[in-house]
C-alpha cells in the first residue's frame, strides 16, 4: 500500500543518510543483520561481491565442525533424515579473550581455572537456545590415567542481564557435571545449557565467565605401578558450542517437513486440511489413550 | 461427388516420407517438455569458498521448458493453469502462457565462517529444486 510503500521509503532515505549500503534493506527484519547466507547472497545480487572478508577460525574447531557437518548432512548438502533432534542451526565460538587465573593443584587434581570472555554477536533474536556446552580438545601432549572423572566450577563474572529474573553476578554456578577424559577421545563436551540458558534467552552480547574443575582418578581402577599423580594440563581453552532453533522462514523446520508435506502457504485450502488432519489426530490420540485406558 | 472424390482418393493421404508417430508427437508432448535441469556449481566459482567450507558442491537445479496446453492433473497443476493458456491463445496474447517453475524443494546443510571467526553449521528450506509444475 502508499501507506507502507511510503514507510519503506521513508526508512530506506533514512538508512541511506547513515551510510548503510542498499542492499542491506533488503535484510530480513529480525532485528539484527540477517543471519547466514541470506545478506550475502543480496550482497552478491546488489554489487557482485562475495561475503564480507572473516576471521580465520581456529583449526581444531573448524576440525569438529566439519565432522559434525559430515555427521548431520550427505555430500550433497542435504541433511540427513535419521535425526530426531531439533536444532538446525550449531554455531562454534571460540573466546575472544582468555587467561589463565592459577595453576591448579597436582594432588587435588584441581586443574588450572581459566577466564573466558565469548562475543554472541552472531546469534539472532530467532535463534532460540536448546542446548550448549564448552568444547576441550585433548592433543596427545596431555598425559592422564586412561579414565578421570570431574566435577566444573564454572562462576559467571558480570552483570548487565537486560531482564531481572537473573542474580546480579558475579553469580557462581557449582556444576556436578560428571564427565570422563577418556585416551581415545579427541574432544570432551561440558553441558552448560541450565547456565547459558537464560543469558542467550535475554540476548546477551557477551558471556564473561571463568571455568575450573577438579579432577580424580576412576575409583574402579585397579592402582598399578606406572599411575602416579596426573598432571593433566589442558593445552587449549575450551570452544562453546550452541545448539540452536532457528525459527525464521528461510531456516529448515525438520519436524514441520516430516509432519506435514506441504506447508499451507503453497495451497491455501491446505490449512482447512490441516485443521481437519489435526482435529483428526487429537480425535484418534483419544480415542488410543482411552484404549490404552481400557 | 464421387468422381471429385475418387480423383482425390488417388492421391496419397500422406508424403510417403511422412512418419505418424512424429506427427501424433506433436500433440501429446511438446518438444523440450517442463522439466528439472541440473546445475552444478562449486562455491568456489562464485569465490564464496573462502566463506562456505561445506558442501564442497551444490546442484540447487532448475526447471526448463514448454507447458502443454492441455496441461491437467500431469503438473500438478490447477485449472487456473488452463484457464490463463485458453486466455492467452484466444483472447489476449499480452497475458502470459503458463511458466515451468519448480512446485517442491529440498533443503541445503551449510557450515560457514562468519565474519567474527566464529563457525555456523545452518539447514535451509528450499534450496533444492525437486519437482516442476505449470502455473
Amino acid at each position: 500500500s502508499q501507506a507502507s510503500r511510503g514507510d519503506a521509503h521513508l526508512t530506506s532515505s533514512s538508512e541511506l543518510e547513515s551510510g548503510a549500503e542498499p542492499w542491506s534493506l533488503l535484510q530480513p527484519l529480525d532485528g539484527r543483520g540477517g543471519s547466514g547466507l541470506l545478506s550475502p547472497l543480496f550482497k552478491v545480487l546488489y554489487d557482485g561481491q562475495g561475503g564480507a572478508p572473516r576471521l580465520q577460525p581456529d583449526s581444531r574447531a573448524l576440525r569438529y565442525m566439519k565432522r559434525l557437518y559430515k555427521a548431520y548432512a550427505t555430500k550433497e548438502g542435504i541433511p540427513k533424515s535419521n535425526r530426531s533432534h531439533l536444532y538446525n542451526t550449531v554455531r562454534l565460538f571460540t573466546p575472544c579473550a582468555q587467561h589463565k587465573q592459577d595453576s591448579g593443584d597436582q594432588v587435588t587434581g584441581a586443574l588450572p581455572s581459566m577466564d573466558l570472555l565469548f562475543s554472541l554477536d552472531r546469534v539472532t533474536a530467532v535463534e532460540h537456545l536448546l542446548k550448549s556446552v564448552l568444547l576441550y580438545t585433548l592433543n596427545n601432549t596431555v598425559s592422564f590415567p586412561s579414565t578421570l572423572k570431574c566435577l566444573c566450577n564454572l562462576v559467571i563474572k558480570e552483570s548487565g542481564f537486560s531482564n531481572r529474573t537473573l542474580p546480579r553476578a558475579p553469580y557462581s554456578f557449582t556444576f556436578n557435571s560428571q564427565f570422563e577424559f577418556r585416551k581415545k577421545h579427541k574432544w570432551v563436551e561440558v553441558d552448560v545449557t541450565a547456565l547459558l540458558q537464560p543469558l542467550v534467552a535475554s540476548n546477551k552480547r557477551s558471556i564473561h565467565m571463568s571455568v575450573d574443575f577438579t579432577c580424580v582418578k576412576d575409583q574402579l581402577q585397579q592402582p598399578s605401578a606406572q599411575d602416579h599423580p596426573f598432571n593433566l594440563t589442558l593445552p587449549t581453552p575450551p570452544s562453546l558450542l550452541l545448539y540452536l532453533n532457528d525459527t525464521s522462514a528461510q531456516a529448515y523446520h525438520r519436524w514441520y517437513s516430516l509432519h506435514y508435506k506441504r506447508r499451507p502457504s503453497q495451497c491455501p485450502h491446505q490449512k482447512r486440511v490441516l485443521s481437519a488432519y489435526s482435529r483428526e489426530e487429537e480425535a484418534s490420540g483419544g480415542v488410543r489413550s482411552s484404549r490404552h485406558r481400557r | 461427388d464421387w468422381e471429385t472424390g475418387s480423383s482425390d482418393l488417388k492421391k496419397p493421404l500422406v508424403p510417403a516420407s511422412f512418419n505418424l508417430s512424429d506427427y501424433f508427437k506433436q500433440f501429446l508432448f511438446p518438444q523440450n517438455e517442463c522439466e528439472l535441469h541440473d546445475f552444478r556449481l562449486s562455491f568456489s566459482q562464485l569465490k564464496w569458498d573462502n566463506w562456505i567450507v561445506a558442501p564442497h558442491r551444490y546442484n540447487p537445479r532448475y526447471c526448463k521448458g514448454d507447458c502443454p496446453r492441455a496441461v491437467g492433473h500431469r503438473y500438478g497443476s490447477p485449472v487456473h493453469t488452463m484457464v490463463q493458456n485458453i486466455i492467452y491463445e484466444k483472447l489476449d496474447s499480452s497475458v502470459p502462457k503458463p511458466s515451468c517453475v519448480p512446485a517442491k524443494y529440498n533443503p541445503l546443510s551449510v557450515l560457514t565462517i562468519e565474519p567474527d571467526g566464529s563457525i555456523a553449521y545452518k539447514e535451509y528450506e528450499d534450496m533444492i529444486a525437486t519437482k516442476c509444475t505449470c502455473r
